[in-house]
């Protein structure tokens, strides 16, 4: 019903009229659902191409797509990858494309589709993706890539947020250079919010007489949710429970932290100038408490102390004026170098220089593959695995797209850290600070998740090494209402000074209600979150498996997970066909990061869910002495075997 | 504040209650010997009635020298410091908190249990009050076990009787009120008229309290606590108490 829209008049010199534009956001809980949707008409007399092009988020699931060209409708449905290829191959779409690529912008990815129309036909195109938002330095951040390319008569972004837990803020950047003053609507509530931007065609316009959009960049909606409990937030909803902990109020457990460089060849120019001044403010930002030292290499690798030194003044002054006079020159011998790396820590460790109650981590940067030394990635990654004590965490960042990412991964993932991919531009400075301000507040060591429940099965990964401030661990599992009525989670960790045991309860019956109360509330996201974190881990491990036997089982468990949630992951392909069948597009997922999760912080275990440890039970706790002490006969109050104060 | 002070071998609950001024800190257990510390720093109630300003305990403080740990519990969170670090929990958690020797353990909205090398405890109630009640305020209670594991040297308003003193009541007669007797106390050297009634003890039911009969002794425990209250005054919430 295009003609039935409302809107103001664009002006009609393009052939191709965008009639639409629309995209609706609902966060509830952490769990996003984005929907894309757009109309276009040819007015033209001639047959005209048409792009749907929108980039999404990476890491983000692609769960449905639809389009309708000129009353022909074409729907989607999830196959294995094979499968879906061989359908394509038999009914190819005539003059239609859809697929998805990689791009190579910061965190997207595209989707792209492209039709070919007659004259005075109509298009709507209509994506669904899937993501969970990862809290980073204290907020979770929810992108909205608007590119619609041209003027719209009728351009709304909806953003509709649903937290129980309660919303400590919400902010809305200016990410458009102030084009788009004061268009966005944010109206919030305790537990809900509602961001719209709806910007009219002459807002649109790039200039008051322009044909072209302003409207090309992101909206960014950043918020926080309150946290009472440390024990974090337990949600139990339709047979999922999911658990957000993301305590604060706690000291920093003191680093010992290594940086390794990369300066060959390679890293010459920007990416070590930027890679330098990244280096200047990190080094500022150590704490008195921590230990460091910088391991720099290309062909050979060189130390600027061969310990760890205090990060004092004089030492952070010294690492400062050692870092700017680096020559970036040679080949990339990762290997040496991460084992030196290792070394000094290790060396550290066993002569008791460390804090036992530290945490220790490596840093490595890196914008290659290696070049000399050992080159087979497969036994670096054994070398490392073999020398590092798990005590470590290793970190690393590929700077560029000339650094095998998936081996950065493994190398990470398989020692307590995480990979991440910096992009080697004018940015890269601050993507490296941004990177190290995530793990710069290591708040708890060894934090284990339990949920000691019959009624609690598939548990996602619930022991973690470390616990980094301004993040958030999520655990999820099912969980069965028939057997109990609450789920109970005990965590324990580590902090700067002493054990932790954490308990929490459930509250469903509240939450039930709660969501009840909203439409735009997402009743399975408990489903999706929980399906989100498995189906992630599992390709994370999969890449790790050591058997094929192993792999074959993993990719097995995906591919029923993707079918069943209907979610497009690197083993399924989305068959987008018309009613009659005879005419099919596909669309294939871009060869992904086969790790754990995009954008999470941590990479964690499995482990067996136990019992409140012992030396958490108080003994004696004050009301068994009691009740060991016994009531007075003669007098109806409790045992009174104590000194105490109280107020009347 | 009112006191409830259980003597083992008299079988007998003595009480007492302090008035003081909000920001007071009073000595409750000094043990410099033992190196433990346990003091409370009066807050007061929102408005005076009857020309009377009522103080609670609004914080505790817990030092345990020897394990270099000190605890302060208030009424909005549990502060465990040691060495140079913190660790904070808020009382809406479940949780425990501790080494080998010092176990902190929180039960959610309801109390804090503190144990020392397994022998030694001390638990702590919180009463809530209505946010927006015109004249109270959040409070704590503290509860310690009469036991043999302080020094001789251990003093304190409750302290001081970890070592139980004689006490002789007589002379049981008719108060000035009725249902309110009245007695004779000899105590350290003291006759004292001590008086029947009851004192709240929380623990089991920490709105309406359960009623505990006792032996009052008026003017804030005068001849039954070594010297004046006003001895008790400690200017941190950490200090040992300086015996004069």
């Amino acid at each position: 019903s295009l003609p039935e829209e409302s809107g103001e008049e664009t002006d009609t010199v393009d052939p191709v009229t965008l009639y639409s534009y629309k995209v609706q956001s609902t966060i509830t809980s952490r769990v996003a659902t984005t929907t894309i949707q757009s109309k276009l008409v040819n007015n033209s007399p001639l047959p005209q191409s048409v792009v749907f092009d929108v980039q999404i988020p990476k890491g983000a699931f692609i769960s449905n797509f639809t389009m309708t060209v000129n009353g022909m409708t074409f729907t989607s449905s999830i196959k294995e990858k094979t499968v879906g290829r061989a359908l394509y191959s038999q009914a190819r779409a005539k003059g239609k494309t859809a697929g998805w690529v990689r791009s190579r912008t910061l965190d997207m990815e595209n989707f792209n589709t492209e039709v070919n129309i007659p004259p005075g036909a109509k298009v709507q195109f209509e994506l669904h993706y899937q993501e969970v938002k990862w809290r980073k330095l204290g907020s979770y951040e929810h992108k909205i890539h608007l590119q619609p390319g041209k003027l719209a008569k009728h351009l709304e972004v909806n953003v509709w947020i649903i937290e129980p837990q309660g919303m400590r803020f919400l902010h809305v950047p200016d990410t458009f250079e102030g084009h788009f003053q004061g268009v966005p609507v944010i109206s919030k509530g305790q537990q809900k919010a509602h961001v719209s931007f709806k910007p009219t065609v002459a807002q649109q316009r790039k200039c008051p007489n322009c044909t072209e959009t302003a409207v090309n960049g992101e909206l960014v909606v950043m918020y926080d949710v309150n946290r009472e409990e440390k024990a974090g937030e337990l949600e139990v909803f339709n047979g999922y429970f999911v658990h957000f902990f993301a305590p604060e109020n706690l000291d920093p457990i003191p680093k010992n932290i290594l940086f390794v460089i990369d300066v060959s060849g390679s890293m010459w120019g920007i990416k070590m100038k930027q890679t330098v001044e990244a280096m200047k403010t990190i080094l500022d930002d150590l704490r008195t408490d921590d230990q460091f030292s910088v391991v720099d290499f290309n062909h050979n690798v060189r130390t600027w102390r061969n310990d760890l030194v205090s990060a004092t003044k004089t030492q952070i002054a010294d690492a400062k004026r050692y870092i700017e006079k680096i020559q970036p020159s040679g080949g990339t011998n990762i290997n040496e170098a991460l084992l030196r790396a290792i070394f000094i820590l290790n060396e550290a460790s066993n002569m008791g220089l460390l804090n036992p109650d530290s945490v220790s981590l490596i840093i490595l940067v890196s914008d290659g593959d290696p070049t000399v030394g050992e080159l087979k990635l497969s036994k670096i990654q054994k070398n490392v695995k073999q020398s590092i004590q798990d005590n470590i965490s290793l970190f690393s960042l590929g700077i560029g797209f000339d650094v095998d990412y998936d081996f950065l991964k493994r190398l990470s993932n398989e020692n307590r850290g995480i990979a991440q991919r910096i992009y080697g531009n004018q940015d890269t400075s601050s993507q490296l600070k941004k990177f190290y301000n995530q793990v710069s507040t290591p708040l708890l060591r060894n934090v284990q998740f339990n949920y000691p429940q019959a009624s609690v099965t598939d548990v996602t990964q619930n022991n973690f090494h470390n616990y980094f401030g301004g993040s958030e661990i999520v655990v999820a599992g099912k969980f069965d209402p028939s057997k109990l009525t609450e789920v109970q989670s005990i965590i324990t960790a580590t902090s700067a000074n002493t054990e932790l045991v954490l308990e929490t309860l459930s509250q469903m019956d509240d939450l039930e209600e709660f969501l009840s109360k909203d439409k735009h509330a997402d009743p399975d996201f408990t489903k999706k979150l929980w399906a989100y974190l498995t189906i992630n881990q599992l390709l994370a491990e999969r890449s790790l498996a050591p058997t094929a036997a192993i792999k074959r089982k993993i990719t097995k468990t995906i591919l029923q997970m993707s079918l069943d949630h209907h979610i497009v992951t690197p083993l399924t392909a989305m068959v987008i066909e018309n009613d009659a069948g005879d005419e099919r597009m596909l669309a294939d997922s871009p060869p992904q990061d086969h790790s754990c999760c995009s954008g999470a912080l941590y990479y964690g275990t499995k482990v067996a869910s136990g019992p409140i440890p012992s030396w958490a039970n108080p003994s004696p706790t004050p009301m068994s002495a009691m009740l060991a002490v016994g009531a007075k006969p003669l007098e109806s109050t409790p045992p009174t075997h104590l000194n105490q104060v109280e107020n009347d | 504040p009112h006191f409830i002070i259980y003597l083992p071998k008299s079988k007998r609950n003595i009480c007492f209650n302090i008035d003081s001024e909000p920001g007071k800190i009073l000595s409750l257990v000094s043990d410099p010997e033992s190196g433990i510390v346990v003091n409370g720093q009066l807050i007061g109630a929102k408005r005076a009635e009857n020309g009377k300003l009522s103080t609670y305990f609004g914080k505790l403080g817990f030092y345990f020298q020897k394990e270099g740990m000190k605890i302060e519990i208030s009424t909005e969170t549990i502060t465990l410091s040691s060495g140079s670090s913190t660790s904070r929990l808020s009382w809406s958690d479940t949780a425990h908190l501790g080494n080998s020797r010092v176990l902190i353990s929180v039960k959610k909205e309801k109390s804090v249990t503190l144990t020392l090398n397994k022998e030694l405890f001390f638990s702590v109630l919180l009463h809530r009050v209505w946010r927006k009640h015109p004249v109270n305020v959040d409070f704590l209670g503290i509860y310690a076990p009469p036991i043999d594991k302080f020094s001789p040297r251990v003093h304190g308003l409750l302290g001081q009787f970890m070592q139980e003193p004689a006490i002789h009541i007589f002379n049981e007669r008719p108060g000035k009120e009725p249902g309110k007797p009245e007695a004779s106390m000899e105590v350290k050297g003291h006759k004292l008229t001590v008086t029947r009634g009851l004192q709240k003890d929380y623990r089991t039911d920490i709105v309406f309290g359960t009623d505990v009969p006792c032996w009052f002794v008026h003017n804030s425990g005068k001849g039954f606590i070594d010297g004046h209250y006003k001895d008790y005054f400690v200017p941190q919430l950490y200090s040992f108490l300086k015996r004069p």
